[in-house]
């Protein structure tokens, strides 16, 4: 499992 | 995008909304904390400075100028508008007790030391507690009104949801952010006892009070 990278969340 | 974010995201929007009608409605911002609504305003600004330069999708962008637009014009109708019905005595957390240990903590626990990334971190982190100077008002006035507490439970909601949104992700799409997830869960935890209350009481028609 990889670290979330990109800020697609509000 | 998944069920959990949306419903999320939609339960954000509504506490918005809510806040937005009840002080327009009533002409009134009694029992509402203006320090709550700075430490939004600020946790927006410093998280979707990535408008100017990141578009993920029309939904992400119209969803944070929403965001902002309704969190600066609470601020201007608390503090302006309908001054003088803002709760000054009561309404009185030091929030710098919040922002400084929240701007320290993303300084020193962060995916990368970035301009951008730090701003976003430090947003996550002041998101957790943001909420603080509302429920201390709460506690300190011993009620509230039943418009605010379906606010105060919509805005709860939304960050319960994401923490479903977060497990799903993990098993769905093989990635999660630990830092949103144990600010998430901080800031869900917060709310605990007046979800409990909100259950309890005002889904059974009584008025929210809290043990004095």
């Amino acid at each position: 499992k990889e670290q979330n990278k990109e800020k697609d969340e509000l | 995008m998944n069920i959990f974010r949306l419903l999320g995201d939609l339960s954000h929007l509504l506490a918005i909304i809510i806040l937005l009608v009840k002080i327009w409605k009533t002409r009134s911002c009694a029992g509402i904390s203006g320090k709550s609504q700075i430490l939004f305003a600020v946790v927006y600004t410093s998280r979707y400075l990535d408008l100017i330069n990141a578009f993920i999708s029309p939904y992400n962008t119209i969803m944070k100028i929403v965001f902002l637009a309704a969190s600066y014009g609470t601020i201007y109708l608390m503090y302006m508008k309908f001054k003088a019905t803002y709760d000054v005595n009561h309404d009185t957390f030091r929030i710098e007790f919040l922002i400084a240990p929240a701007a320290v903590l993303a300084l020193i626990v962060n995916h990368a030391f970035e301009p951008l990334e730090i701003l976003w971190t430090f947003s996550i982190y002041l998101e957790s507690v943001a909420i603080l100077p509302q429920l201390f008002l709460v506690s300190k006035t011993g009620e509230a009104e039943s418009i605010t507490s379906h606010y105060l439970f919509m805005l709860g909601s939304y960050r319960a949801l994401y923490i479903f949104n977060w497990i799903y992700r993990y098993y769905a799409e093989n990635h999660y952010d630990l830092i949103a997830i144990v600010a998430g869960i901080v800031q869900t935890v917060l709310y605990c006892d007046f979800f409990y209350l909100y259950i309890t009481k005002v889904l059974k028609g009584k008025k929210l009070q809290l043990p004095a």
